[in-house]
Protein backbone atom coordinates (compact mmCIF):
# COMPACT_ATOMS: atom_id res chain seq x y z
CA UNK A 1 0.00 0.00 0.00
CA UNK A 2 3.00 2.50 -0.42
CA UNK A 3 2.37 5.87 -2.45
CA UNK A 4 3.80 9.44 -2.04
CA UNK A 5 1.98 12.86 -2.28
CA UNK A 6 3.98 15.95 -2.82
CA UNK A 7 2.79 19.63 -3.43
CA UNK A 8 4.14 23.19 -3.17
CA UNK A 9 2.74 26.51 -3.30
CA UNK A 10 5.08 28.51 -5.07
CA UNK A 11 8.70 29.66 -4.22
CA UNK A 12 9.88 33.13 -3.21
CA UNK A 13 10.91 35.31 -0.57
CA UNK A 14 9.12 33.88 1.87
CA UNK A 15 10.49 35.37 5.37
CA UNK A 16 9.00 34.46 8.64
CA UNK A 17 9.33 38.21 9.67
CA UNK A 18 6.85 39.15 6.63
CA UNK A 19 4.37 36.71 8.55
CA UNK A 20 1.79 36.93 11.01
CA UNK A 21 1.15 34.02 13.16
CA UNK A 22 -2.68 33.73 12.07
CA UNK A 23 -1.15 33.76 8.57
CA UNK A 24 1.01 31.19 8.81
CA UNK A 25 -1.93 29.03 10.41
CA UNK A 26 -3.93 29.96 7.55
CA UNK A 27 -1.28 28.69 5.06
CA UNK A 28 -0.06 25.53 7.18
CA UNK A 29 -3.54 24.44 7.20
CA UNK A 30 -4.87 24.99 3.43
CA UNK A 31 -1.44 23.17 2.67
CA UNK A 32 -2.37 20.15 4.86
CA UNK A 33 -6.17 20.29 3.71
CA UNK A 34 -4.47 20.01 -0.06
CA UNK A 35 -2.08 16.74 1.06
CA UNK A 36 -5.46 15.72 2.98
CA UNK A 37 -7.77 15.51 -0.79
CA UNK A 38 -4.81 13.61 -2.32
CA UNK A 39 -4.58 11.38 0.74
CA UNK A 40 -8.08 10.12 0.34
CA UNK A 41 -7.83 9.20 -2.79
CA UNK A 42 -4.43 7.65 -2.92
CA UNK A 43 -5.24 5.32 0.32
CA UNK A 44 -8.39 4.27 -0.92
CA UNK A 45 -6.23 2.79 -4.15
CA UNK A 46 -7.16 5.93 -6.70
CA UNK A 47 -4.69 6.71 -9.27
CA UNK A 48 -2.00 9.62 -9.10
CA UNK A 49 -3.58 11.34 -11.36
CA UNK A 50 -6.79 11.74 -9.81
CA UNK A 51 -4.96 13.11 -6.55
CA UNK A 52 -3.11 15.87 -8.17
CA UNK A 53 -5.87 16.98 -9.86
CA UNK A 54 -7.89 17.10 -6.65
CA UNK A 55 -4.69 18.38 -4.44
CA UNK A 56 -4.70 21.18 -6.78
CA UNK A 57 -8.06 22.29 -6.95
CA UNK A 58 -8.32 22.22 -3.24
CA UNK A 59 -4.96 25.00 -4.05
CA UNK A 60 -6.49 27.13 -7.03
CA UNK A 61 -10.02 27.14 -5.17
CA UNK A 62 -7.45 28.71 -2.31
CA UNK A 63 -7.28 32.59 -2.66
CA UNK A 64 -3.77 32.37 -0.85
CA UNK A 65 -1.94 31.13 -3.80
CA UNK A 66 -0.88 32.27 -6.76
CA UNK A 67 -3.35 30.19 -8.93
CA UNK A 68 -7.36 30.08 -9.79
CA UNK A 69 -8.85 32.30 -6.91
CA UNK A 70 -6.25 34.71 -5.67
CA UNK A 71 -4.15 34.55 -9.02
CA UNK A 72 -2.25 37.72 -9.75
CA UNK A 73 -3.30 40.40 -11.95
CA UNK A 74 -2.13 41.02 -15.61
CA UNK A 75 -0.69 44.81 -16.22
CA UNK A 76 -4.46 45.06 -18.07
CA UNK A 77 -6.17 44.04 -14.70
CA UNK A 78 -7.18 40.35 -15.52
CA UNK A 79 -6.42 36.99 -14.37
CA UNK A 80 -4.74 35.39 -16.58
CA UNK A 81 -4.02 31.52 -15.79
CA UNK A 82 -2.04 28.91 -16.79
CA UNK A 83 -2.19 25.06 -16.00
CA UNK A 84 -0.27 21.20 -17.38
CA UNK A 85 -0.97 18.12 -15.94
CA UNK A 86 0.88 14.37 -17.28
CA UNK A 87 0.04 11.28 -16.85
CA UNK A 88 3.10 9.17 -16.33
CA UNK A 89 1.54 5.62 -17.13
CA UNK A 90 1.45 6.77 -21.26
CA UNK A 91 3.29 10.17 -21.16
CA UNK A 92 0.01 11.73 -21.96
CA UNK A 93 -0.54 15.45 -21.24
CA UNK A 94 -2.60 18.65 -21.47
CA UNK A 95 -2.36 22.36 -20.70
CA UNK A 96 -4.00 25.38 -20.93
CA UNK A 97 -3.06 28.75 -20.91
CA UNK A 98 -4.12 32.35 -20.67
CA UNK A 99 -7.67 31.82 -19.42
CA UNK A 100 -9.83 33.75 -17.75
CA UNK A 101 -13.34 32.32 -17.07
CA UNK A 102 -12.42 28.56 -15.74
CA UNK A 103 -12.93 27.86 -12.61
CA UNK A 104 -10.38 24.86 -12.04
CA UNK A 105 -7.92 25.45 -15.09
CA UNK A 106 -6.20 22.07 -14.02
CA UNK A 107 -9.26 20.06 -14.80
CA UNK A 108 -9.23 22.02 -18.03
CA UNK A 109 -5.53 20.99 -18.68
CA UNK A 110 -6.89 17.12 -17.81
CA UNK A 111 -9.53 17.67 -19.92
CA UNK A 112 -7.15 18.89 -23.04
CA UNK A 113 -5.38 15.53 -22.16
CA UNK A 114 -8.34 12.99 -21.91
CA UNK A 115 -10.98 14.54 -24.56
CA UNK A 116 -8.74 16.07 -27.14
CA UNK A 117 -6.17 14.76 -29.57
CA UNK A 118 -3.87 18.06 -28.61
CA UNK A 119 -1.68 19.31 -25.41
CA UNK A 120 -2.01 22.43 -25.19
CA UNK A 121 -4.93 24.97 -25.61
CA UNK A 122 -4.75 28.68 -25.30
CA UNK A 123 -6.84 32.28 -24.50
CA UNK A 124 -10.59 31.72 -25.93
CA UNK A 125 -10.38 28.79 -27.68
CA UNK A 126 -9.77 26.68 -24.26
CA UNK A 127 -12.16 28.40 -22.60
CA UNK A 128 -14.85 27.81 -25.13
CA UNK A 129 -13.46 23.58 -25.21
CA UNK A 130 -14.03 24.21 -21.54
CA UNK A 131 -17.08 25.23 -21.58
CA UNK A 132 -18.13 22.52 -24.41
CA UNK A 133 -17.19 19.75 -21.97
CA UNK A 134 -19.36 21.10 -19.02
CA UNK A 135 -16.64 22.78 -16.70
CA UNK A 136 -17.67 25.60 -14.52
CA UNK A 137 -17.19 28.70 -16.17
CA UNK A 138 -17.26 31.67 -13.80
CA UNK A 139 -17.35 35.35 -14.53
CA UNK A 140 -13.05 36.44 -14.47
CA UNK A 141 -13.92 38.54 -11.36
CA UNK A 142 -14.41 35.35 -9.11
CA UNK A 143 -11.09 34.80 -9.04
CA UNK A 144 -10.31 38.71 -7.76
CA UNK A 145 -9.29 39.57 -4.74
CA UNK A 146 -7.91 43.22 -2.56
CA UNK A 147 -4.82 41.75 -1.80
CA UNK A 148 -3.57 40.99 -5.44
CA UNK A 149 -5.19 43.64 -6.55
CA UNK A 150 -2.84 46.34 -4.36
CA UNK A 151 -0.13 43.96 -5.41
CA UNK A 152 -0.84 45.00 -8.87
CA UNK A 153 -1.00 48.95 -7.76
CA UNK A 154 2.06 48.73 -5.75
CA UNK A 155 3.86 47.77 -8.91
CA UNK A 156 2.81 49.74 -11.22
CA UNK A 157 3.42 52.66 -9.06
CA UNK A 158 7.16 51.61 -8.44
CA UNK A 159 7.62 51.01 -12.03
CA UNK A 160 5.59 52.63 -14.73
CA UNK A 161 7.51 50.87 -17.67
CA UNK A 162 6.91 47.86 -16.12
CA UNK A 163 8.10 46.09 -19.06
CA UNK A 164 11.14 46.33 -17.95
CA UNK A 165 12.32 44.19 -15.04
CA UNK A 166 13.50 46.29 -12.29
CA UNK A 167 16.53 44.65 -10.12
CA UNK A 168 15.85 46.28 -6.70
CA UNK A 169 18.08 48.99 -7.01
CA UNK A 170 15.61 51.12 -8.67
CA UNK A 171 17.74 51.72 -11.90
CA UNK A 172 16.32 50.10 -14.90
CA UNK A 173 17.39 47.95 -17.51
CA UNK A 174 16.43 46.81 -21.03
CA UNK A 175 17.85 43.79 -20.58
CA UNK A 176 15.61 41.28 -19.15
CA UNK A 177 17.97 38.72 -19.13
CA UNK A 178 20.40 40.37 -16.70
CA UNK A 179 21.35 39.11 -13.31
CA UNK A 180 19.21 40.76 -11.08
CA UNK A 181 20.39 41.81 -7.93
CA UNK A 182 17.32 41.40 -6.03
CA UNK A 183 15.78 38.41 -7.71
CA UNK A 184 12.08 38.77 -6.22
CA UNK A 185 11.50 42.18 -8.24
CA UNK A 186 10.52 40.38 -10.93
CA UNK A 187 7.50 41.78 -12.33
CA UNK A 188 5.80 41.86 -15.92
CA UNK B 1 2.03 28.74 -8.94
CA UNK B 2 0.81 25.66 -6.81
CA UNK B 3 1.33 21.77 -7.98
CA UNK B 4 1.30 18.39 -7.00
CA UNK B 5 3.12 14.95 -7.93
CA UNK B 6 2.41 11.83 -6.81
CA UNK B 7 2.95 7.75 -7.26
CA UNK B 8 0.02 5.38 -6.63
CA UNK B 9 -0.10 1.84 -5.23
CA UNK B 10 -0.14 0.92 -8.49
CA UNK B 11 3.24 2.45 -9.51
CA UNK B 12 1.64 5.09 -12.00
CA UNK B 13 3.38 8.67 -11.38
CA UNK B 14 1.31 11.99 -11.95
CA UNK B 15 2.14 15.28 -12.30
CA UNK B 16 -0.10 18.97 -12.16
CA UNK B 17 0.52 22.41 -12.00
CA UNK B 18 -1.41 25.71 -11.83
CA UNK B 19 -0.77 29.35 -11.83
CA UNK B 20 -1.87 33.15 -12.16
CA UNK B 21 1.80 34.16 -13.73
CA UNK B 22 2.94 37.53 -12.83
CA UNK B 23 1.94 40.04 -11.56
CA UNK B 24 1.35 43.10 -14.39
CA UNK B 25 1.98 40.73 -17.28
CA UNK B 26 1.87 42.04 -20.28
CA UNK B 27 1.64 40.75 -23.86
CA UNK B 28 -0.19 37.34 -23.16
CA UNK B 29 3.45 36.26 -21.54
CA UNK B 30 3.15 32.90 -19.78
CA UNK B 31 5.99 31.20 -18.25
CA UNK B 32 6.80 27.43 -17.24
CA UNK B 33 3.70 26.82 -15.73
CA UNK B 34 1.84 25.37 -18.81
CA UNK B 35 4.64 23.95 -20.66
CA UNK B 36 5.36 20.04 -21.03
CA UNK B 37 8.47 19.46 -19.91
CA UNK B 38 9.40 22.68 -18.66
CA UNK B 39 7.17 23.31 -15.65
CA UNK B 40 5.58 19.50 -15.38
CA UNK B 41 6.51 16.20 -16.64
CA UNK B 42 5.63 12.87 -15.63
CA UNK B 43 7.33 9.35 -16.58
CA UNK B 44 6.50 5.81 -14.53
CA UNK B 45 10.19 4.99 -15.55
CA UNK B 46 11.49 8.02 -13.79
CA UNK B 47 10.27 10.78 -11.92
CA UNK B 48 6.70 13.51 -11.20
CA UNK B 49 7.85 17.14 -11.51
CA UNK B 50 6.39 20.00 -10.36
CA UNK B 51 8.19 23.81 -10.42
CA UNK B 52 7.61 27.06 -9.79
CA UNK B 53 9.70 30.26 -10.05
CA UNK B 54 10.92 32.52 -12.88
CA UNK B 55 9.18 30.48 -15.33
CA UNK B 56 12.10 32.11 -18.19
CA UNK B 57 14.24 30.06 -16.90
CA UNK B 58 13.18 26.80 -16.37
CA UNK B 59 11.71 26.81 -20.33
CA UNK B 60 14.70 27.43 -21.42
CA UNK B 61 16.79 24.48 -19.62
CA UNK B 62 13.39 22.00 -19.96
CA UNK B 63 13.78 21.87 -16.53
CA UNK B 64 10.98 19.14 -15.54
CA UNK B 65 12.17 16.95 -18.93
CA UNK B 66 15.78 17.41 -17.98
CA UNK B 67 15.32 15.71 -13.99
CA UNK B 68 13.50 12.94 -15.66
CA UNK B 69 16.52 12.75 -18.57
CA UNK B 70 19.24 12.68 -15.71
CA UNK B 71 17.48 10.04 -14.10
CA UNK B 72 17.28 7.58 -17.01
CA UNK B 73 20.35 8.22 -19.41
CA UNK B 74 22.51 9.02 -15.87
CA UNK B 75 21.16 7.26 -12.89
CA UNK B 76 20.91 10.07 -10.89
CA UNK B 77 18.72 9.94 -8.15
CA UNK B 78 16.00 12.36 -7.70
CA UNK B 79 17.73 14.41 -5.50
CA UNK B 80 21.20 14.47 -7.51
CA UNK B 81 19.10 15.01 -10.10
CA UNK B 82 17.17 18.24 -8.50
CA UNK B 83 19.72 19.37 -6.87
CA UNK B 84 21.66 19.52 -10.30
CA UNK B 85 18.95 21.64 -12.35
CA UNK B 86 17.73 23.77 -9.14
CA UNK B 87 21.12 24.70 -7.08
CA UNK B 88 23.29 24.63 -9.90
CA UNK B 89 21.76 24.88 -14.23
CA UNK B 90 18.82 27.83 -12.92
CA UNK B 91 21.03 29.73 -10.62
CA UNK B 92 23.63 29.85 -13.54
CA UNK B 93 21.74 31.00 -15.62
CA UNK B 94 20.43 34.22 -13.72
CA UNK B 95 16.84 32.42 -12.47
CA UNK B 96 15.47 31.20 -9.22
CA UNK B 97 13.03 28.70 -7.82
CA UNK B 98 12.18 25.50 -7.07
CA UNK B 99 10.08 22.38 -7.50
CA UNK B 100 8.83 19.03 -5.78
CA UNK B 101 9.21 15.57 -7.03
CA UNK B 102 8.49 11.98 -6.72
CA UNK B 103 9.98 9.47 -8.33
CA UNK B 104 8.95 5.90 -8.98
CA UNK B 105 9.57 4.13 -5.79
CA UNK B 106 8.45 7.38 -3.63
CA UNK B 107 11.62 8.91 -2.99
CA UNK B 108 10.58 12.76 -2.72
CA UNK B 109 12.40 16.09 -3.27
CA UNK B 110 12.04 19.46 -2.83
CA UNK B 111 14.05 22.01 -3.22
CA UNK B 112 14.12 25.26 -3.65
CA UNK B 113 16.81 28.17 -4.22
CA UNK B 114 15.05 30.95 -2.90
CA UNK B 115 14.20 32.18 0.87
CA UNK B 116 11.01 30.04 0.92
CA UNK B 117 8.31 27.81 -0.55
CA UNK B 118 5.28 26.26 0.57
CA UNK B 119 5.77 22.21 0.61
CA UNK B 120 4.61 19.25 1.99
CA UNK B 121 4.50 15.62 1.19
CA UNK B 122 1.83 12.75 2.60
CA UNK B 123 2.58 8.92 2.27
CA UNK B 124 0.94 6.08 3.38
CA UNK B 125 1.19 6.52 7.21
CA UNK B 126 -1.04 9.75 6.64
CA UNK B 127 1.20 11.75 8.59
CA UNK B 128 1.58 15.52 6.82
CA UNK B 129 4.84 17.20 6.95
CA UNK B 130 4.36 21.07 5.61
CA UNK B 131 7.23 23.69 5.94
CA UNK B 132 7.43 27.12 4.66
CA UNK B 133 10.79 28.50 5.36
CA UNK B 134 14.18 27.97 3.99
Amino acid sequence: KKFSLVIHGGAGTILKKNMTPEKEKAYQQALNDALQAGYKILNSGGSALDAVEATVRVLEDCPLFNAGKGAVFTNEGKNELDASIMNGKNLAAGSVASVTTIRNPITAARAVMERSQHVMMVGAGAEKFAKQQGLEIVDPSYFYTEERWQGLLKVRAEDPDSVALDHGNKTKTTGMLKQPENRDYKYG
Amino acid sequence: TVGAVAVDMQGNLAAATSTGGMTNKKFGRIGDAPIIGAGTYADNNTVAVSCTGWGEFFIRLSVAKTISDLMEYKNFTVKQATDELIHKKVPALGGDGGLIAVDKNGNIAMPFNTEGMYRGYIKQDGKPVIAIYK
